[in-house]
């Protein structure tokens, strides 16, 4: 976070953005459910912050290494820990010879203290990991407070059970949050809506219907397509991009030519070392140069760099190469492969710098032409603002939803990549208590502490009224205004199922303009377009509900995007924009339409004063393609002097129906 | 003996207003299917009786689908694991 912020609009040096504005979250309560917290960490310091809101009724509980009395403050105002559904899958008592692990709000895995202080940790000068990403790290909302949930158990990576998330969830409205972060998710296939397995989404319903924003990370699955989670139209779900932020790792080669690769290496210059690719004989002679099978004879690699080849992007493959070299005595690691942005330090400053495949064949070609071929690798810089454009991260899962292709989802995107924040003292890639972190998980905390933010400035505001100005507002452009690229295999032009209406923009949001809102109505509207029953979804909203029997169109559900998954000929749908700005407004329509797609708007355009607050319109789409398609992307703007409220639109052409070509 | 596991059964959204009595109802539901509410205390997980009502139990395969069948129970589902992301 020692440069999200300012990549975000939210650098504390100017005096008005929506930061000064909301008096920087003060009064707003976080709720995070993680796998704890560190509370010694600096970021939890509470100096300067008043009195605990007094709507506030949860508790602190006193646990293994975690005394209420002492590690709860104006900061910490609420901790505790839900382990029981949990300790019953995994079995009694917890183990914790492996992974350390406390009985208490304590953190022995690092994530949560991450997350938390992402979300709303205090001002912390003067902060890098080893020299690198130095500024002051903060959370979105730096007074805003925190009420900790620990739901996620330090085994096998963090595993988090349906029982306990649901019982944080329950005890969480109770308790009186305004935002709840969940940097949580399950693995596909996806569970229904109203299937408590999935539990997210049943206990964020009841919480969105008393008015909490529930934030949830997209999942890390991309960036393969319907690989999005958390997908119900009540989360607001959110994607991970890289900022303009990179650790150029220079790598001279002996013939004086120098390369950038990337990586986390802090540890010293070695001056010239031998380099080597281990070149293979017989069948599949690139299998001994391969990082995930490196072959490699010890007495060849003794004291040299080694360049592999990775064929999958997952970190995987350089943890393993990097053992490899190691063990066989080698002194650093180049690793060609497709880029996957998030960036992993080896063990005891030893060097492992990617590079694309493009200059790891430049530097296979040197090795195989040199007579003795040499190498020096520098530590990595820190290189901020332009010319580094942020993307969609390679990880960030994709879209259509695979529940519902009609809901658009991700959301909205968030910096989810290197992000510096506070760790636990047990992390073993801290540094000083911070560590770098990658993932969606990281992604969603700045979100819901951008969400506090707004919630401080417009505290009747309901969570769709929050989501719509986030989605409404969010950049598709990078800082000189060129669209904004994801990452994959090639790379591409970002669109609305890579980052949802774009990246956060949360100057923008505090003032949208219009709002797409939504309440328990319009859910009811999509339960019963989704085909789930009446006394399910009876049961779920506490309203008795028959569904009609002639079922509503899911295209007609009041989200702040539109997206046609099947359209044969022409169709049309409703949207009801909700006036948040001056009383006397006139919006017109701007229309960019997807390739091949007709889209027409009635009005075209919308006046409203003081009376008229809320008004509903039109959208046609139709299509002049006659064959199935894929996804064409435009979007529908309102637009008047002071405001742009943009909506993604999505249109697939399927003139053959039930036809598995739906990504 | 059959095995137990922890079940999940949902209720939906909250009727009434005092937690007491919600957990009451929730332990006397729950002794409908396994025979006294000390029984059913033991097998108790969680009561959820803020935000919406419903309980976290361990059962049997066979107690689940008893539950299953009561009225007012939504559905009964079984524990399952999510990670971090």
């Amino acid at each position: 976070t020692t440069r999200s912020w300012d990549f975000l609009g939210l650098s504390s040096h100017y005096p008005t953005n929506v930061l000064q504005n909301s008096k920087m979250g003060d009064g707003v309560i976080i709720g995070v459910f993680d796998t704890g917290v560190w509370p010694e960490s600096k970021a939890f310091s509470d100096e300067g912050l008043g009195p605990i809101p007094s709507r506030w009724k949860g508790v602190c509980k006193s646990g293994d290494h975690f005394n209420a009395a002492t590690h709860c403050n104006r900061k910490i105002i609420g901790a505790r820990w839900f382990i029981d559904g949990f300790l019953a899958e995994y079995g009694q008592p917890l183990n914790t010879s492996e992974d350390p692990e406390y009985l208490s709000p304590r953190d022995a895995n690092g994530h949560g203290t991450h997350t938390s202080s992402t979300a709303s940790g205090s001002y912390v000068r003067n902060i890098s990991y080893k020299g690198l990403g130095p500024g002051t790290i903060r959370g979105g909302a730096p007074r805003a407070r925190l009420a900790i949930y620990k739901v996620c158990w330090n085994v096998l990576g963090g595993q988090c059970a349906s029982a306990d998330i649901l019982k944080a969830f329950d005890e969480a409205i109770n308790d009186g949050v305004d935002v709840l972060s969940l940097s949580i998710g399950y693995s596909l296939p996806l569970f229904s809506d109203v299937d408590e397995r999935d539990g997210i989404a049943t206990g964020s319903f009841h919480a969105v219907a008393r008015g909490i924003t529930v934030v949830c990370g997209a999942a890390n699955d991309g960036p393969s397509a319907q690989t999005v989670q958390n997908t119900a139209p009540w989360i607001l779900t959110v994607a991970a991009s890289t900022i303009d932020r990179a650790f150029p790792t220079p790598i001279t080669l002996g013939n004086n030519k120098t390369f950038l690769g990337q990586a986390i290496f802090t540890g010293k210059e070695n001056g010239f070392t031998g380099l080597t690719y281990p070149e293979g004989t017989g069948l599949d002679p690139a299998s001994a140069g391969s990082c995930q099978a490196l072959l490699l004879n010890s007495t060849l690699i003794a004291g040299k760099v080694v360049l592999c080849f990775a064929s999958v992007a997952r970190r995987v493959a350089i943890r393993s190469a990097a053992s490899t070299v190691q063990e066989a005595g080698g002194i650093g690691l180049i690793i060609a492969k497709n880029p996957s942005d998030a960036l992993i330090e080896c063990s005891d400053g030893f060097p492992c710098i990617e590079v694309d495949y493009e200059i790891g064949t430049r530097i296979l070609y040197y090795i195989r032409s040199a007579k003795i071929p040499t190498v020096k690798l520098s530590p990595s810089k820190t290189l901020i603002g332009k010319p580094v454009s942020p993307n969609v991260a390679f990880f960030s899962s994709r879209g259509p939803s695979s529940i519902a292709p009609q809901i658009l989802k991700p959301d909205i995107t968030a910096p989810g990549v290197n992000i510096l924040a506070a760790t636990s003292q047990l992390d073993q890639l801290m540094d000083g208590g911070y560590a770098i972190l990658s993932g969606t998980s990281m992604a969603t905390p700045h979100v819901s502490g951008i969400v506090a933010l707004l919630k401080a400035i417009h505290p009747d505001w309901s969570p769709a009224a929050i989501k719509s100005a986030l989605i409404t507002t969010a950049r598709t452009k990078d800082a000189s205004g060129f669209p904004l690229f994801a990452e994959g295999s090639p790379k591409k032009l970002a669109n609305p199922f890579d980052f949802g209406g774009g990246i956060v923009n949360p100057n923008g949001a505090a003032d949208p303009g219009l709002v797409y809102d939504m309440g328990t109505s319009d859910y009811i509207h999509y339960l019963c377009a989704m085909g789930y029953n009446n006394s399910a979804i009876s049961r779920l909203t506490g309203q008795s509900t028959v569904c009609p029997m002639e079922p509503p169109s899911i295209l007609d559900v009041n989200l702040p995007s539109i997206t046609v998954s099947s359209l044969r000929n022409s169709a049309t749908l409703t949207r009801t924009v909700t006036n948040v700005g001056a009383p006397k407004s006139i919006y017109k329509a701007v229309i960019e339409p997807p390739t091949g797609i007709t889209v027409t708007v009635r009005p075209h355009i919308l006046v409203f004063n003081s009376t008229t607050k809320k008004i509903s319109f039109n959208v046609t789409v139709s299509a002049a393609h006659e064959v199935n398609t894929g996804y064409f992307f435009g979007s529908l703007t309102w637009t008047n002097e002071q405001h742009a409220v943009r909506i993604p639109l999505s249109v697939k052409t399927k003139i053959l129906q039930s036809y598995a070509d739906d990504n | 003996e059959a095995k137990s596991n922890v079940y999940i059964v949902y209720l939906g959204e909250r009727q009434l207003d005092d937690p007491k009595l919600v957990t009451d109802s929730h332990h006397d539901l729950l002794a409908s299917v396994v025979g006294s509410k000390e029984v059913a205390s033991d097998l108790m997980v969680y009561s959820y009786r803020h935000g919406f009502t419903g309980f976290a139990a361990k059962l049997t395969e066979s107690q689940a689908q008893k539950l299953s069948e009561l009225p007012g129970v939504v559905r009964v589902i079984p524990n399952s694991l999510h990670r971090l992301q």
